[in-house]
């Protein structure tokens, strides 16, 4: 998705 | 084994209908604090993030941590059978293979039960930071509602700019522009109208409007919503409920050129 961030770039693993 | 009484079905039944198109199977994990539910959308674009603390419940039991793996158009058509003001008792043993729910009418003699079958589902769990958000806005959630819907049919995204005491919704399509700028506003007479701006610094952020009318289906379980927003994080949506429990939704921000 070119423009749109992804959650897991923000909030890591757990 | 778990054991929770709701007084009204209806909190339930609205949760289930805000995120069962934002999230499809999803296990709603109860321990002795409540029962909580973190869940990514598809594509990783947002993540909903609920927690029924036990004093939502009366009683609350639960002895052991136990992960009640759900599909969720299951669970909203079972909680359709429920009537608003029924009482609504959800109950699991310790290695369930069903959840049991049990609505009780208040003024008739009626006791309907049902069990949704389980699933394993294996999910992750995301680490959420505490962040010291640069804005937070508290509006009424029916104006914001109204906000992403009228200016979802004018474009695909929209930028949220917060500056001192006022907040601003921008779009640009294809048909032309949009903007509403909301300011601080109290009123004594009308509080469920009041505005709340506070900033530690500017932000401006452009999020999907797809996501945020998504969101807005919970607007009927608080009427007012908060919007936390830090430059290059995630975008949090919180709908207060009663007994400090919470449903909250997280938007990844769009990422310029």
């Amino acid at each position: 998705r070119p423009g749109q961030g992804n959650i897991m770039n923000f909030f890591g693993k757990k | 084994m778990l054991e929770a009484r709701l007084e009204q079905a209806s909190i339930l039944k609205k949760v289930v209908d805000a995120i069962k198109d934002l999230v499809q199977d999803c296990n709603f994990d109860c321990n002795d604090s409540g029962i909580a539910l973190q869940a990514m959308d598809n594509s990783h674009v947002a993540l909903v993030s609920m927690m029924l603390k036990s004093d939502t419940f009366s009683p609350f039991r639960c002895d052991r941590n136990i992960a009640l793996g759900i599909n969720l158009n299951s669970f909203q058509k079972v909680l359709r059978c429920a009537q608003n003001e029924d009482i609504l008792t959800l109950k699991a043993d310790d290695s369930p293979d069903v959840v049991s729910l049990v609505f009780e009418s208040s003024e008739q003699d009626r006791i309907s039960e049902y069990d949704i079958k389980l699933m394993d589902i294996d999910q992750e769990h995301l680490g959420i930071p505490d962040t010291e958000y640069a804005a937070t806005i508290t509006m009424p959630s029916g104006e914001f509602q109204r906000i992403c819907r009228d200016l979802s049919a004018l474009s695909e995204s929209v930028a949220i700019e917060a500056e001192k005491n006022a907040v601003k919704f921008v779009c640009n399509g294809d048909i032309g522009n949009g903007a509403i700028s909301l300011r601080n506003h109290s009123s004594v007479e009308k509080p469920e109208q009041n505005v709340n701006i506070e900033l530690s610094e500017p932000v401006a952020l452009t999020f999907s409007l797809k996501y945020l009318v998504n969101f807005c289906k919970a607007s009927g379980l608080s009427g007012s919503v908060k919007l936390c927003l830090s430059n290059e994080v995630p975008l949090l949506v919180e709908y207060e409920l009663a007994s400090n429990s919470y449903l909250r939704f997280y938007l990844a921000p769009k990422i310029g050129d």
